[in-house]
């Protein structure tokens, strides 16, 4: 292959391979993005040039092979999370992959409890469930507090009901979402004793994972067409509508709920609602309820008898099994050796609440926490929501439950970097193979890359790429930082990481998204085709500027922080 | 900046406004008159615009211009105590230099958000209405923690050959190119004069001519493969002229040489 840029490496008066280690941040991530972005470089599977003449289905559909068949590879090569991580970067395909590995599992990572996470971690990483985060709703983003999904502790029935009050409170945006999630990180507003307590997070079943058919109560799609061709139309962005929704079939499979499913399902959709009597023939209700109750017995006499510690994870959960109203199964009590463990049976391991310490014995008489394990530590976890329905107020910062969105946006400034290099890279490759104007007696033209002006806009963007890997480097520290502290119950700096990562969230994404523009016209003409790789690039970036906050706000936050300072 | 007054120091990212004092001082420009005396310029305490800072002062005249017998246009102060001055283009290759002019930027914009505020009874409609004013504020804020966390890269030890110098060039050609693009800003604050203004440019454009060279080399570091790159222009070989001849044959349009719709469209109206 002839090095058409040759003569320009030549001139080069440095060692790029050092330089390549130091852009890569360690000789060893150097070692594993190569490898990753060589494997699917060769891999036909993952071809690219023909996604922007596609349509909409077929991009879709191509989406889902490849995500598919990058999970086959990364099992079958047994990669590890790092490389597995850089693999479906350079598979370069917005896909619904990217939200459950990119938010859903960092938001049970980041707010689940030790059994939460016990619980749902396992099986979203086998991807035998596919999760995404349905925080944005139709008519609020930015404004985290101003959701309007509710989610409404009911006493009588020791459960919790999602509900899309309005229309503007439909979930509106979550990737993956649309047709492929089974489950979401629901934010809704926590209701209980008629109180409104803020936002909370909780984990939500959407489809069946039988038929794939959304669940009783559920409502879901796509939101349609996004900007530029190709570009995040192989998302399916989506939009949701609870129903006054039950998470009704989330049994644990090991139960046979396939039989409460078919029995379920058998009666044709269900309208999740007030008591189930009437939708469901009388036969099956019978046995349904024979087996449930003589199940309860065999598992209270069998409790009594041992007297120890079982899992609750065994159990039965008595919100799903709601009929006429009556919850079948009280809370259950968990007594482990040494600690007294309180774990609601309903929704315990749905609602995403990492909240503070507080004596136990100021909570042992409001008896169960509805989102999280107590454990008799020293430092315990308070109460949130008790079986009367009465809601402790924990002592965390509010911000914890940012944990996500701070992890989320140090990622989104180190994408930044990529972002705005890869565009660099292609315009200062093009510029220096580009030559107009500048020739006299048959010499060559001048290289477009030796003008002043090119260079006065190129070079800033290419220093800025490199700014910006180096303050993502420093901002992942911050980040890791700050959780430790976080396991120290020192939230002193979250205020300064917040600042942080949403400062430099919304100046990265800012000028990248305008430096990819720019890259574009510095390419001229040939700029604005799709083989220049830029529309694209730029069509799947701009979308930055406004998710996980938009930047203005942002800015208005830092401000905030500032004058307070 | 409320809690100053507290004692409480501000720590991290913002620890530069427990110097706020001192940045206001930033002062690199005074045009006043002074009376002709021997050169060097004397040492000359702060006018008594800043009686709280004993600072002493060097006074130089302009580089270049020759001395007018009754005035010295103040070109820059040199504050001893710890702002230093521009007066050549290469101090701005020092990493202090830039630092101190973002940071008194970042400060005293922040300070004037502040002393605007404070005119508000109610400090929420204040900040409503200067909202504007208060972005521009943390962008600087932003753009000094960048800065900032690039300057820092620089201490640590980065091997290679050459690599170390053209990482310091990049975070020249970053700082001074948004310091050109924001110059108002900086002139407004009083951080910097029209003269270093002009200064700081003419040691961009040399900067970006010592990059050129490099140009290539820094983009190859990114390690991307053409895959990734999904670009004909940006092709590692360069091969840029045929490949996007070829690719353009792959669009669905030329799968025939007669596009589909002549027949019932174009044909009709060619024969009317």
């Amino acid at each position: 292959v002839v090095d058409h840029l040759a003569f320009e490496r030549n001139k080069t008066q440095f060692d790029v391979e050092e330089m390549k280690i130091v852009w890569a941040g360690s000789r060893h991530a150097l070692e594993v993005s190569d490898k990753m972005a060589r494997l699917v470089a060769s891999d036909p599977a993952f071809r690219k040039d023909d996604r922007p003449m596609l349509g909409r289905k077929e991009l879709f559909k191509n989406t889902l092979k490849k995500a598919v068949y990058a999970w086959k590879r990364i099992i079958e090569l047994r990669l590890t999370e790092e490389e597995a991580a850089m693999l479906r970067t350079f598979v370069d395909q917005p896909a619904f992959t990217d939200l459950h590995w990119g938010m859903f599992i960092p938001a049970i990572k980041g707010q689940g409890t030790e059994e939460q996470q016990q619980k749902w971690l396992p099986l979203a990483q086998r991807m035998q469930i596919i999760g995404c985060y349905a925080q944005t709703e139709l008519g609020h983003g930015s404004n985290v507090q101003g959701l309007e999904t509710t989610a409404t502790f009911d006493p009588k029935t020791d459960e919790f009901v999602i509900h899309s009050p309005t229309l503007t409170s439909s979930k509106w945006w979550p990737g993956g979402l649309g047709k492929v999630s089974t489950h979401a990180v629901v934010y809704a507003r926590l209701i209980t004793d008629g109180q409104d307590h803020g936002v909370h997070g909780f984990i939500v079943q959407l489809r069946s994972l039988d038929d794939h058919l959304p669940l009783p109560g559920i409502t879901v799609g796509d939101i349609g067409m996004k900007f530029g061709n190709g570009a995040y139309n192989s998302m399916d962005n989506g939009v949701l509508r609870f129903d006054h929704y039950l998470d009704l079939l989330h049994l644990p499979d090991r139960l046979g709920s396939s039989f409460f499913k078919d029995q379920l399902r058998m009666k044709g959709n269900i309208r999740v609602g007030p008591p189930l009597v009437g939708y469901l023939g009388l036969e099956s209700l019978l046995q349904f309820f024979i087996f449930a109750w003589s199940y309860y017995w065999a598992l209270k006499v069998y409790l009594t008898w041992k007297q120890e510690s079982f899992s609750l994870t065994e159990r039965v959960s008595s919100s799903f099994l709601r009929l006429d109203g009556i919850s079948l199964f009280p809370r259950c009590l968990k007594i482990c050796r040494d600690r007294i463990k309180f774990t609601c049976c309903t929704g315990y391991q749905n609602v995403l609440v990492e909240i503070s310490t507080r004596d136990l014995t100021e909570t042992f008489e409001c008896i169960f926490s509805y989102a999280n394990s107590m454990s008799w530590n020293g430092k315990d976890l308070g109460c949130l929501v008790t079986r009367e329905g009465k809601y402790a107020q924990s002592s965390v910062p509010r911000q914890l439950v940012y944990g996500t969105m701070v992890y989320v946006r140090q990622t989104i400034v180190r994408d930044a970097s990529s972002a705005l290099a890869r565009a660099v890279c292609i315009a200062t490759r093009y510029s220096a193979v580009r030559r107009q104007f500048g020739s006299n007696k048959g010499s060559l033209e001048t290289q477009v890359l030796d003008y002043k002006t090119q260079q006065a806009r190129l070079f800033p963007l290419l220093a800025s790429a490199y700014a910006f890997r180096f303050v993502g480097e420093w901002l992942k520290w911050l980040y890791m930082d700050v959780m430790k502290r976080l396991q120290a119950n020192d939230f002193s700096t979250l205020p300064e990481a917040h600042a942080c990562t949403a400062g430099l969230k919304s100046l990265t994404t800012s000028v990248t998204a305008d430096g990819i523009e720019e890259c574009r016209k510095l390419c001229g003409g040939h700029g604005y085709l799709c083989s220049s790789g830029l529309p694209e690039l730029f069509a799947v970036y701009i979308p930055t500027c406004t998710y996980e906050g938009d930047n203005i706000v942002l800015l208005l936050q830092v401000a905030r922080h500032l004058i307070k300072t | 900046i409320s809690k100053l007054g507290s004692g409480k120091k501000p720590v991290g990212t913002t620890s530069y406004i427990g110097r706020v004092e001192q940045l206001m001082l930033y002062h690199s420009d005074v045009q006043k008159e002074v009376p002709n005396s021997d050169y060097p310029g004397p040492e000359v305490l702060l006018p008594s615009a800043f009686p709280c800072c004993s600072a002493r002062l060097l006074v130089k005249p302009l580089a270049g211009d020759i001395p007018c017998p009754f005035s010295y246009h103040l070109d820059h102060f040199t504050v001893v105590s710890g702002l230093t001055s521009h007066d050549f283009a290469e101090d701005w290759l020092k990493p202090n230099e830039v630092l101190g002019a973002f940071e008194a930027r970042a400060a005293k914009k922040l300070v004037a958000c502040a002393q605007n505020l404070s005119k508000f009874t109610n400090p929420e409609e204040g900040f409503q209405e200067l909202s504007a004013d208060l972005v521009e504020t943390a962008v600087a804020h932003c753009q000094l923690i960048v800065v900032s966390k690039f300057i820092e890269k620089l201490q640590q030890d980065i091997t290679g050959k050459g690599v170390k110098h053209q990482i310091q060039l990049l975070c020249s050609i970053y700082a001074l190119s948004l310091l050109h693009k924001h110059l108002g800003d900086f002139l407004s604050t009083g951080c910097i004069t029209p003269k270093q203004g002009s200064l700081a440019n003419d040691l961009l454009r040399s900067l970006y001519s010592e990059v050129r060279p490099n140009a290539i080399g820094l983009v190859d570091a990114f390690n991307y493969t053409d895959h990734y790159l999904g670009s004909v222009l940006g092709r590692y070989d360069g091969d840029v002229y045929p490949k996007l001849y070829e690719e353009a044959w792959k669009d669905p349009l030329n799968d025939s040489v007669v596009p589909d719709g002549f027949q019932e469209y174009i044909r009709p109206m060619l024969k009317q």
